[in-house]
């Protein structure tokens, strides 16, 4: 799975 | 950034900022549920800690600190401060019931196997049924003022603008977190009755108020 290496949502 | 999220954003600001007022003005948390206040609280601490370890944006970082800061003072007002008003009977949906599952599928389920990945999961896994004692309480006494149910309606409308953001963000990034939509779908649909109930009473100017 994409996803970025830090949490950008809230 | 898009319209989704921004607007998702600013339903949750205006849910967390509805309740305070709320319970501020009417010098009351009648029909609050303190227990789905303390969940929410432990979800943004949980959810938050990479404030101390990674910055994104002035953006990020000023709505996480205003996320926390409002749910301890709501978890205050509830249990210091107008505790006099709090209607403990009612709330007595056994929140051990979802933090020990919770717990224990974001151990079983994560993205990463570490301490703050695993907390983020927990968080996500919490949020998604962190409501169910505040619907639980509705349930039992039978109403909910007006005002709280304009707080319902922003919270639950929160992660509906979510769901679009990530198809949004699959479409154009490439960008999907498989935690965040599946959560996200089951926090959503824990609100469909609620909102049916809302646009069918509430915003035809009646009360909410379940039959007996």
């Amino acid at each position: 799975a994409a996803r970025t290496q830090q949490h950008d949502e809230l | 950034m898009n319209i989704f999220r921004l607007t998702g954003d600013l339903s949750h600001l205006a849910a967390i900022i509805i309740l305070l007022l709320k319970i501020w003005k009417s010098r009351s948390c009648a029909g609050i549920s303190g227990k789905s206040q303390i969940l929410f609280a432990i979800v943004f601490t949980a959810r938050y800690l990479d404030l101390l370890t990674s910055f994104i944006s002035v953006y990020n970082t000023s709505m996480k600190v205003i996320y926390i800061g409002c749910a301890y003072a709501t978890v205050y007002l509830i249990y210091a401060k107008f505790r006099a008003t709090y209607d403990g009977n009612h709330d007595s949906f056994r929140v051990e019931f979802l933090v020990v599952p919770v717990g224990g599928l974001a151990v079983l389920i994560n993205h990463t196997f570490s301490p703050l990945e695993i907390l983020w999961t927990f968080s996500i896994y919490l949020e998604s049924v962190a409501i169910l004692p505040q619907l639980f309480m509705i349930s039992k006494t039978g109403e909910a003022e007006t005002i709280t149910t304009h707080y319902l309606f922003c919270l639950g409308m929160y992660r509906t603008l979510y769901l679009f953001n990530w198809v949004w963000r699959f479409y154009f990034e490439g960008f999907f977190d498989m935690i965040a939509i599946v959560a996200g779908l089951v926090q959503t649909v824990l609100y469909c009755d609620f909102f049916y109930l809302y646009v069918t009473k509430v915003l035809k100017g009646k009360k909410l108020s379940l039959p007996a």
